[in-house]
């Protein structure tokens, strides 16, 4: 590869970051094709393959900025991400194939990627022969700008692992590729956690909860433990959750007290109640009455629609935010405080000065994580000052706000896909 | 039609007429370590010796060791330098064409679609 003269037309439109970094694509949606006829392959039908390249480029698409479309009209030099399989001499390629066993695929960077036919390629669900999910992976990688690593579990490295027991990309790939492309960043809809009852060996009742953030018409389980999303996310939120929204949800609040414990979402001028138990949005209450219901019919006094909200067990309280204000609901007395509403900036005073959301805030969420309250606008968060903070530094504000940090460094790879991938 | 017997063609067999030919002695070795980064080329039939006024180049002998030593490390195999089974059992396996000590170069120029 060294020995390649460097391409006579320059680097191609898109082809390198115009911000000078040379080791990467410029543009954040990247087209790719399968070459057909003579780079198909003999082992898997054409769909197959399709299938599998597109689940390759999502994996990489869910942990970076970038999106990738496959593009089967556009002129051949039009299309970012060339793919074909071939045996020995193949597809104009001037490096040659050497059957099977040893090299079983190359690719070029910011190039295309070629799979030696010869070897035995086989789908995900083989324990037989060559992935072509995992070479794709990994040549992909290569076309993105990473270089080969020896570091074990990455999905770079150059020789093929068989039966590894998952093929993911580890926290190290994800820097890597991150440091060339950024990381992912955005706002939310809402994010909230969902609490799980269940029950340990021992029959005794645990608590478990799981992180949800909400955009659009998706939606990913962000694992806490693990710093990432769940594998295989973003999904639909129709997928997901039944009976409620599809898209644009506003806010959601988990209401628990000793004798109560509802989970409502919320958009626009009405709100659905959640049944943890059936998975789905009840139709009715135990009275009849049906479901979804005005805002202002169950919470009297709270105007619609909402930016977002979130419940403070301790104090019993829902906090309803809109524009510049907040109001605090009692949930024992089904009203707004006196007190309220009130501007953001008062019941939520800036620590720094100038260093506030101030209004429109996309999501109010209380973390069981992190035992605080974060309040989240575009890329970046302002966490709420906890009674653990002031017990620790007792000239802070009641509720006060630390200074805004971006939202990608403290919950990650929160990626968008492409979504004609969306179902995979 | 390639042989094979079951539904999800796994026990299909390559054509023996198409397998790599073995990294077994060291020229393919040399010329394995050259083409993945880990040594230069080996000289080619008919290249001329080093003028006298070039630097003195380390023996070949000495470069190649060095070079098997960097190979064998990173495959956790042990440094010795020498072209032993292991190391060339880890020099066949299956692997992926982009050279291992450089970072994936431009693409040559794309073939025409054929008419």
């Amino acid at each position: 590869f060294a020995r390649w003269p460097p391409p006579p037309w320059g680097p191609r439109p898109g082809d390198a970051a115009p911000r000078g970094d040379a080791r990467a694509f410029a543009k954040r949606t990247l087209t790719w094709r399968l070459l057909g006829d003579e780079g198909a392959s003999s082992q898997l039908s054409a769909d197959e393959q399709r299938h599998i390249l597109r689940l390759a480029f999502r994996m990489w698409s869910e942990v970076t900025p970038l999106n990738f479309r496959e593009d089967v009209a556009a002129p051949g030099a039009a299309v970012d991400i060339q793919l074909g399989l071939g045996r020995g001499r193949h597809l104009g390629c001037p490096r040659v194939f050497d059957g099977s066993g040893q090299e079983f695929a190359h690719a070029w960077h910011l190039g295309d990627i070629h799979f030696d036919d010869d070897e035995h390629f086989t789908p995900p669900t083989s324990d037989a022969g060559i992935s072509l999910l995992k070479v794709a992976v990994h040549e992909i990688g290569h076309v993105l700008g990473l270089p080969h690593t020896y570091r074990p579990g990455s999905v770079m490295q150059p020789n093929y692992i068989p039966r590894e027991p998952v093929l993911e990309l580890d926290w190290a790939d994800r820097k890597a590729i991150q440091k060339l492309y950024g990381s992912c960043k955005g706002s939310f809809d809402t994010v909230f956690d969902w609490i799980r009852k269940e029950r340990n060996q021992y029959g005794a009742v645990t608590m478990r909860f799981s992180t949800y953030f909400f955009r659009n018409g998706w939606y990913w389980l962000y694992e806490n433990r693990n710093n990432r999303t769940r594998y295989g996310d973003p999904l639909q939120i129709a997928r997901g959750w039944h009976g409620i929204p599809a898209q644009n949800v506003d806010a959601f609040v988990h209401l628990w007290t000793w004798r109560r414990e509802e989970r409502y979402f919320f958009k626009g001028n009405q709100y659905w109640r959640y049944d943890s138990e059936k998975d789905q949005a009840y139709t009715e209450d135990e009275h009849g009455r049906s479901y979804p219901r005005r805002i202002s019919e169950g919470f009297p006094g709270i105007p619609s629609p909402l930016d977002t909200a979130f419940y403070d067990r301790r104090k019993q309280l829902i906090y309803f935010f809109k524009e510049s204000l907040v109001f605090a609901f009692d949930v024992n007395r089904n009203q707004v405080l006196d007190s309220y509403p009130m501007k953001i900036t008062d019941a939520f005073p800036a620590i720094e000065p100038q260093n506030h959301p101030l209004r429109n805030i996309d999501s109010a969420y209380y973390s069981y994580a992190h035992n605080s309250v974060f309040l989240l606008k575009g890329s970046a968060y302002w966490k709420v000052a906890s009674d653990k903070d002031r017990q620790q530094h007792s000239w802070l504000p009641s509720s006060g706000l630390f200074p805004k940090q971006s939202i990608s460094e403290k919950w990650f790879d929160i990626c968008d896909v492409h979504t004609s991938t969306l179902n995979m | 039609e390639p042989l094979f017997h079951s539904r999800d063609r796994s026990d299909l067999e390559p054509s023996p007429l198409r397998r790599a030919q073995p990294i077994a002695d060291l020229l393919a070795a040399q010329r394995f370590l050259s083409k993945y980064g880990w040594a230069d080329a080996p000289p080619g039939p008919g290249s001329r010796p080093p003028g006298p006024a070039a630097p003195r180049a380390r023996p070949p002998a000495a470069a190649l060791a060095e070079a098997v030593r960097r190979f064998q490390k990173v495959n956790a195999l042990p440094a010795s330098g020498r072209l032993d089974a292991a190391t060339l059992a880890a020099m066949n396996r299956p692997r992926c064409g982009v050279p291992d000590t450089r970072p994936p170069v431009s693409p040559p120029p794309r073939a025409r679609p054929k008419r």
